[in-house]
């Protein structure tokens, strides 16, 4: 049996348009740490990991391990059905094979229930080890989502190199080449709105413009992102989900035969 | 040139 009670549900239909262009149908795992995703887009370049622990929920019941599958494109289409304000709350059996969502209105007078079908997914999970990055950047979320946007379009592919100096974003195309330079700026009046950067060494790593433009989908779930990189390794775009955990989207980077 | 990576370069399957 399978119970959790989200006060905030406006969260979950956040986090469905963050991920369900990247991903077709992914494992939800609920355990007592609480309700997690991995999966990988259909290329295996990109992957996200989505963590909402079991004290952000305000009821939390998870008696067995479960993985349920399900179609993100269709559990978008049925968290739609849900207001801004509602209470969500995600019910399964052990061994079903349906999930139900149930949407309560914040004054009470409407309570909807959505039953989805399950779907048995292969999934493969991949061990990320823990990693400490030579280059971390946290910027507000908006900044980095415009960039993205702008960058891609005059090109494809975006450099993104960190040093003390600042983090570069350039890119190069058809029409011709920019460049967009951020320096750390922590003399800001609201935290949220710093730019901060902390390096090890530099980094210089090229990416594809539409995976990060899709990371940017989760740019309502959080105020900053953290741009977490290493020479000759996968980035991590981290957006913090307030109270209750995050989604982590991780690309591999573009390199030299 | 430069060559797209996947994430089975770097992460080991579970």
């Amino acid at each position: 049996m399978l119970e959790l009670r989200l006060l905030q549900g406006s969260l979950l239909k956040k986090v469905l348009e963050a991920i369900k262009d990247l991903v077709t149908d992914a494992n939800f795992d609920c355990s007592a740490t609480g309700f997690s995703l991995q999966a990988m887009d259909s290329s295996h370049v990109a992957l996200v990991a989505l963590l909402l622990r079991a004290e952000g929920f305000e009821h939390y019941r998870c008696d067995r391990n479960l993985s349920m599958g399900m179609n993100l494109n269709n559990m978008s289409k049925m968290l739609k059905c849900a207001g801004n304000d509602d209470i969500i709350t995600i019910k399964a059996d052990d061994g079903g094979d349906t999930v139900t969502f149930m949407f309560e209105s914040p004054n009470q007078d409407k309570i909807s229930d959505f039953e989805m079908k399950l779907m048995d997914i292969d999934s493969e999970h991949l061990g990320i080890p823990e990693t400490e990055y030579e280059a971390i950047i946290r910027m507000p979320s908006q900044e980095f989502a415009r960039i993205c946007r702008d960058l891609s379009t005059i090109g494809d592919t975006v450099v993104i190199s960190a040093s003390k100096e600042g983090v570069k974003f350039s890119t190069k195309g058809d029409i011709g080449s920019a460049n967009v330079v951020c320096r750390q700026n922590t003399s800001v009046d609201k935290p949220e709105d710093a730019t901060v950067i902390e390096i090890q060494q530099p980094v210089s790593l090229t990416f594809a413009l539409r995976y990060m433009n899709s990371f940017t989908k989760a740019t309502p779930l959080s105020n900053t992102v953290t741009v977490s990189m290493s020479n000759e390794l996968p980035v991590v775009v981290e957006y913090k989900i307030a109270e209750m955990g995050y989604i982590r989207f991780y690309l591999a980077p573009k390199i030299e035969e | 040139d430069l060559n797209q990576r996947t994430l089975a370069d770097f992460f080991c399957t579970n």
